[in-house]
This record gives structure tokens, C-alpha cells and sequence, in this order.
């Protein structure tokens, strides 16, 4: 049977990874 | 015709302060110290140094960044408070200062560069999780940063998800039984999920002297 449910978050610091304010990559966009 | 000199006395004090050669600009007094203590070569400290330039006058052009204009740069918009925007300043602003000067901001993105060391990428993560700063993150910090994140993003998670996500986490990490994650646990946690350190490295920084090319008129060194 496939497993058709959302990913499963492996854990608390993957989900807090997600956050756009941990990504500096906006120094470098104009 | 002495007196009329006189008169000429500041204008030329003022010309010479324009022109002075060993006037270094604020910051990139030692750009060659700087690429010996971080992964930057001297022509990429100098790029950077135009990159510090523009952000650090997007709102007051004193040659430094406030929060205002790290927050400005990142994301273009004045946000409003960000727990993670402060904690990131705050590991930035290795002298305390509230306020970034160029060496700071060097340093710190050195870090972040895809040359760099795992463990600094551990050791500046962990750090920037342990919201207090004990020396170990607790599981309501860890609750907090996930609510926090889920607030950012407007998503909506029960109590009860959410406590379900964290019991995972530190089931995971939390090898000692203690209660919380320590240096050693969270670099564990770390090298069995390589994904947890994405956001501690930009590609960006690999190219930064052909994203600022600028640096090339104000070179001070033959970088070859």
C-alpha cells in the first residue's frame, strides 16, 4: 500500500532549518 | 603674499585628507591579516569589503552595520522583531557592540563559505541554538524556535504535534538522557543528518569577487 502521507519531519531542527530567517543569502541578492 | 597662503592653509588640510594614500578605508586597514585568519583570499576580503560597503549604508552611512540594516539586507524589507535575526546579529557581533564593523562581518561569513570547517559550522550553529546560551539547548528553546518558525511561515501545528516533534528530536539527540542537547550530542545529531547544516553555507561566497567586482579599483594587493 503506498505510504501517501506528508514527509514525516525526521526532526524539530529540520523544521526550524526551513526558516527564511536562518538564509543569508539575501546579502548577496539585489 | 604669506597672508594670502594663510588663506589657502585649510583647503589644502582638507585636499590632503581627501587624497591621503595611506588613508586606508575604515575596516580593510589589514585585508591580508583578515585572509590569513579566515578562508578568504585578500581579493575576496576586498569583494566583501564592497559588499560591507553597501549594506552598511543602507540607512546610516557610518562604515558600520546596525541591526537595522543587517535586517534590510537580508531581506529587503524592515521586519519586525526576529528571534533568529537578533540571535544571528548577536554571533556577528563578536565584540558586543550592537553594532557590526567590517572585521566582525568577515570573519563571521567566513563560516558560512563552503571551504569552511564542519566543526565551525557545528560550533556557530549550536551556538545560534542555544538561545540563552548555557552551553546546552533546552527543549523549551527548542519549542520556542519551532514556534517561532511555524509563526514566520504561518503554518499551524497543534500543542500536541508540536511536543510530538520535540520528544523525536531529543529522543534522537538526546543520547545522555539529560534532558538537553549538549555540543557533543548535537554534533552527533548533526553528522547523522548533514541537512540540520544547510543554512551554514553559502555558495555565494565562492564567487564574490565576480559578484563585486568593484573591489579590483580599490585593490590594495597583486592577489594572484
Amino acid at each position: 500500500q503506498r505510504n501517501s502521507g506528508p514527509p514525516i519531519l525526521i526532526n524539530a531542527f529540520q523544521l526550524i532549518g526551513m526558516s527564511s530567517c536562518l538564509d543569508l543569502s539575501g546579502f548577496f541578492e539585489k | 603674499m604669506l597672508q594670502c597662503l594663510e588663506g589657502f592653509k585649510p583647503l589644502f588640510a582638507s585636499i590632503l585628507r581627501c587624497c591621503d594614500l595611506n588613508n586606508q578605508p575604515r575596516g580593510l586597514e589589514d585585508p591580508e591579516l583578515l585572509a590569513r585568519e579566515t578562508v578568504f583570499s585578500v581579493s575576496e576580503i576586498e569583494a566583501l569589503y564592497e559588499l560591507f560597503k553597501r549594506i552598511s549604508s543602507a540607512v546610516i552611512d557610518d562604515g558600520l552595520i546596525n541591526k537595522e540594516e543587517f535586517q534590510l539586507a537580508l531581506f529587503k524589507i524592515n521586519k519586525k522583531e526576529s528571534l533568529f535575526v537578533d540571535r544571528v546579529f548577536d554571533l556577528f557581533d563578536t565584540k558586543h557592540s550592537g553594532i557590526l564593523g567590517f572585521e566582525e562581518f568577515a570573519r563571521a561569513l567566513s563560516v558560512f563559505h563552503p571551504n569552511a570547517l564542519v566543526d565551525d559550522k557545528i560550533e556557530f550553529s549550536f551556538q545560534l541554538y542555544d538561545l540563552k546560551q548555557q552551553g546546552f539547548i533546552e527543549r523549551q528553546e527548542v519549542k520556542q524556535m519551532v514556534v517561532t518558525t511555524l509563526a514566520e511561515s504561518g503554518m499551524n501545528l497543534s500543542d500536541d504535534v508540536i511536543e510530538n516533534i520535540i520528544n523525536k528530536t531529543f529522543e534522537q539527540a538526546d543520547t545522555k538522557h539529560d534532558g538537553k542537547i549538549d555540543k557533543e550530542e548535537w554534533k552527533n545529531l548533526v553528522l547523522r543528518h548533514p541537512s540540520l547544516l544547510k543554512n551554514m553555507t553559502l555558495q555565494y561566497l565562492k564567487d564574490i569577487t565576480t559578484t563585486f567586482p568593484s573591489f579590483v579599483f580599490h585593490s590594495q594587493v597583486d592577489d594572484t
